[in-house]
């Protein structure tokens, strides 16, 4: 019966070692069987991942390329897997973004090659893969998580879809605002507050439920920004297609809660410190669609001003929106026919695309900068709540 | 520390659409 000699850290070489009979055992507890809000909460962020490359490197050590080859094939196959059985649950699919990148950022950081290894401590290059080289892994796994990062965009928009229009258009928060209707349109709701109806605040309280999430998860700084940007996006999209479809949303009082939403918006931002994130940048076509309910649509110059300032709208969004316009009171004005044919003339030059909506189901392309780690392999310790005790700390 | 040479060995990885369907192909084998 093997003693059990305590080691210490320095006496390990931040390695793992399994039998092969154990390989799917390590990706059903590892993988399938984790429970990504328990993990994130208690572990290190990304522990998974650094577990799975700890036994790559000794699989690599004692080199057997099919045990590498079938490690990386199982552990890749049950992310989809577990992907596949829980696809709407924004906790694992975030978790499993984090992981995967993080799995691809330890296959560079210690793959040997220079560009990867400038922030490498002498340790951690001792650390580097002996045997194989995995760049076409490494492309498998970079393709993995553009996939998750797409499943992951299509969670937080089914998420997200039943509160925009409800918390960016109908519900009124300005005081003094709200009272104001346009002529002849009822209001949709009841003068009491509906009860279950979305305002800015469920969607700025779910957005900082995600970001939460995915901090805890350990995601990449660079990859948060990415995600941020694609809800923004989302958000701004639907909202304006909406505006875009109805009447009762283009009035002058519209125009100034839709400033107010989105200034609220931009101090989330500001508050999570994702300013140079682009996702402002993608509320543009709103902003301008909100601005343009608010200024004066009469002379020619008013017809200069609108056509400078909407150049995030196309000509036929322009249109429709000074169409829709509807005066709120006996001071404001319908759009006259000639004025609208005034900024026609002014715009045909104008190369834009002649659809009216925006694609509100777009998807930026995503990147997953290098982000090495200076956490020491040798340090890592698995938690006995992991069931991963048949791994050997080599 | 001494800076380790570049692994030699490349292994050949398939895509992961080609895992897909090996993925696949193996669960229809299995009862």
């Amino acid at each position: 019966r093997p003693v059990n000699i305590p080691r210490k850290e320095k006496d390990f070489q931040g390695m793992l070692e399994y039998k092969k009979d154990d390989e799917l055992k390590l990706i059903k507890n590892l993988i399938l069987e984790l429970k990504p809000r328990g993990v994130a909460v208690n572990l290190i962020p990304g522990l998974p991942a650094y577990i799975l490359f700890m036994c790559v490197r000794h699989a690599d050590y004692i080199n057997d390329d099919q045990r590498v080859r079938s490690l990386l094939t199982s552990t890749i196959n049950g992310i989809k897997k577990i992907l596949k059985k829980r696809s709407d649950d924004f906790e694992t699919v975030s978790f499993w973004l984090s992981n995967t990148c993080r799995f691809l950022h330890c296959l560079k950081q210690y793959s040997g090659e220079e560009a990867f290894m400038k922030h490498n401590t002498p340790r951690q290059n001792d650390h580097c893969l002996r045997n194989f080289d995995l760049a076409e892994y490494r492309q498998v796994i970079s393709d993995l998580a553009i996939q998750i990062y797409q499943q992951l965009t299509k969670v937080m928009e089914s998420v997200l879809q039943p509160m925009i229009v409800s918390g960016m258009l109908e519900h009124e928060t300005i005081q003094g605002v709200s009272g104001l209707k346009p002529t002849g349109l009822r209001k949709r709701t009841s003068s009491i507050a509906d009860e279950g109806t979305y305002t800015l605040d469920s969607i700025v309280r779910q957005l900082n439920n995600f970001h939460s999430i995915m901090c805890q998860h350990g995601m990449d700084p660079e990859l948060i920004k990415q995600i941020v940007k694609q809800m923004f996006y989302i958000i701004g999209s639907v909202t304006l297609n909406n505006l875009l479809l109805r009447k009762d949303m283009c009035s002058w009082s519209k125009g100034m809660q839709i400033r107010y939403n989105v200034s609220q918006l931009e101090e989330w931002l500001r508050d999570k410190n994702l300013q140079t994130s682009g996702a402002k940048e993608t509320l543009e076509p709103l902003i301008q669609a909100a601005q343009l309910l608010q200024v004066k649509k009469k002379t020619d110059e008013d017809a200069e001003a609108i056509c400078s300032m909407c150049n995030a709208l196309t000509t036929a969004q322009i249109v429709k929106v000074l169409n829709l316009y509807t005066p709120v009171n006996e001071f404001e004005e319908r759009v006259t026919a000639s004025f609208i044919r005034t900024i026609q003339v002014r715009l045909q030059n104008r190369k834009d695309s002649p659809q009216l909506l925006m694609d509100a189901k777009h998807i930026f392309p995503v990147t997953f900068p290098f982000n090495p780690s200076s956490l020491a392999l040798e340090s890592i310790q698995i938690p006995g709540s992991m069931n991963l005790g048949f791994l050997l700390r080599v | 520390s001494t800076q380790r040479p570049r692994p030699r060995v490349l292994l050949k990885a398939p895509t992961l659409a080609e895992m897909d369907e090996m993925n696949i192909s193996e669960e229809e084998e299995s009862p």
